[in-house]
């Protein structure tokens, strides 16, 4: 049975996107096999990944979506450059997801079903949420065992965590008992700045142990990855950003292991 | 007869709240009356100018919702701290609009028509749009007459804004023929990185006239300014983001001149 972790936040621009591609990177390294779920309209993940929106016959939408004639995820999997992780690519037809799930039945468990037929097949499923706490995010939930949560450190991002709480709590209570909070990662860390090391602070209060050890520093190298369609472990192995997703990855698996 | 100025990009984090609290700023100190109207359930816009969202006693989902009593814009709208700038603001409440606005009549004119009570009010009313594609930023888009577009100078920014452009057309071809791109104007620049350099000429390729000559620089003084809950043009008037908005509204007046 697969661990699934939803990586979500509504703030915008915090490093969803960056921490789902290299945080499976950096779990498959240590030997997990790795699927990675686009469910963005933006498909940041998808094209992070080097692949061409336009060109995908089939995406995670159809398979949300009752289309003609089914589409299921072992149908839109595809491999990619790094060993052992797959991806679930999403495109722009995703937009309309929202809108036409609303009158679905069991409309926020699609991607929990969805899911089932590949559980087995991966060590873990992690699923890159858009900015937003619409019905998709609320699948990502309903599907997932736990959250992880990128802040950036910045004091506009720290405030948006208490709305996402808030829904984290109501989707436990309706939709998904099991939800847990894996925990907050901060990203984007500049610690030259004293505003950084503030919010820093103020993260590490307001979270305590749900607080990972692990920072993400601010490093140029992160972006330029996304423009050669590789990872941060691909494109400069020994940068600060690749190094603390390796850390990542090793508090998530100690932790997975001592629970 | 005011000037409104939805200001949207659904990629998040792109400075779209930043810009519509500095350029309001801007603007009035040309001697210009600004609305600034937060339509984000985050309320970024609204926390960024000091207020307590949980002490409001209404907010701009009162008046989207048909809410009894009756709300109107005129019994939100607050003052700021900056002469000739006031805000109607934004709390939590707002993230439950979409899917109740889903089934109202004239679901996406609800924001057109709360403004109209104040069009002669204001010369500027600047809407900030949270960082998706759905009914509020639709709202949006049928209320004003342009789009201002942030995008920050990185390659994921980049790739969404062909998605913006799309919505922008059908929201132009299905609810307003008057809806213009004002432009793009690029964001938490930082020059000193051939990444942001090349994703610069690449915008300037893409949009040609329409991109802003004014370009935000990256400045850690933007973040700061937030936690003191005033704009950059009051935290640090000479800061270059400062004098990057100021020459912005400068660009935007001379432009609606010469229409
Ligand atoms: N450690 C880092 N250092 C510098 N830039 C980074 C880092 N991590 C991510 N970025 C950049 O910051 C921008 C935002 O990151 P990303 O797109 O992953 O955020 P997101 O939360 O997924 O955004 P959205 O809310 O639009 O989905 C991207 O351009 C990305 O390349
Ligand atoms: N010129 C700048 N230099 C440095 N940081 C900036 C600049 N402009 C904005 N920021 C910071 O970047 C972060 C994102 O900006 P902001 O919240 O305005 O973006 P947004 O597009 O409104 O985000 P969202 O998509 O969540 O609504 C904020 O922490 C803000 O303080
Ligand atoms: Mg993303
Ligand atoms: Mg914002």
């Amino acid at each position: 049975m697969s661990t699934i972790i939803a990586i979500a936040n509504q703030k915008g621009g915090v490093a969803k996107t960056t921490t789902c591609l290299n945080l499976g990177h950096a779990l498959s390294e240590r030997g997990q096999k790795v699927l990675l779920c686009d469910l963005d309209p933006q498909s940041s993940l998808t094209i992070s990944l080097g692949l061409d929106v336009r060109k995908l016959p089939s995406t995670i939408y159809d398979v949300l979506l009752d289309t003609k004639p089914r589409v299921t995820i072992t149908d839109i999997i595809r491999s990619t450059r790094m060993k052992a992780v797959d991806v679930a690519p999403a495109s722009i037809d995703l937009s309309k997801a929202e809108l036409e799930l609303f009158s679905e039945m069991n409309r926020e468990r699609a991607l929990k079903d969805a899911l089932k037929p590949v559980q087995d097949a991966y060590d873990y499923i992690l699923i890159d949420c858009p900015p937003s706490l619409g019905l998709l995010t609320t699948n990502a939930l309903a599907a997932a065992d736990s959250v992880l949560i990128p802040l950036q450190s910045d004091y506009l991002a720290m405030r948006g965590a208490e709305l996402l709480l808030a829904t984290i709590e109501k989707v436990r209570h309706k939709l998904n008992p099991k939800l847990a909070l894996l925990g907050v990662i901060v990203t984007m860390y500049d610690g030259r700045t004293s505003h950084a090391k503030d919010v820093l602070k103020e993260v590490r209060v307001a979270f305590g142990e749900r607080t990972f050890k692990s920072v993400i520093p601010y490093s140029v190298r992160a972006k330029e990855s996304v423009v050669s369609g590789q990872s941060i472990l691909d494109y400069d192995a020994k940068s600060p950003p690749a190094e603390s997703y390796r850390s990542l990855a090793a508090e998530i698996l100690a932790y997975a292991q001592a629970a």
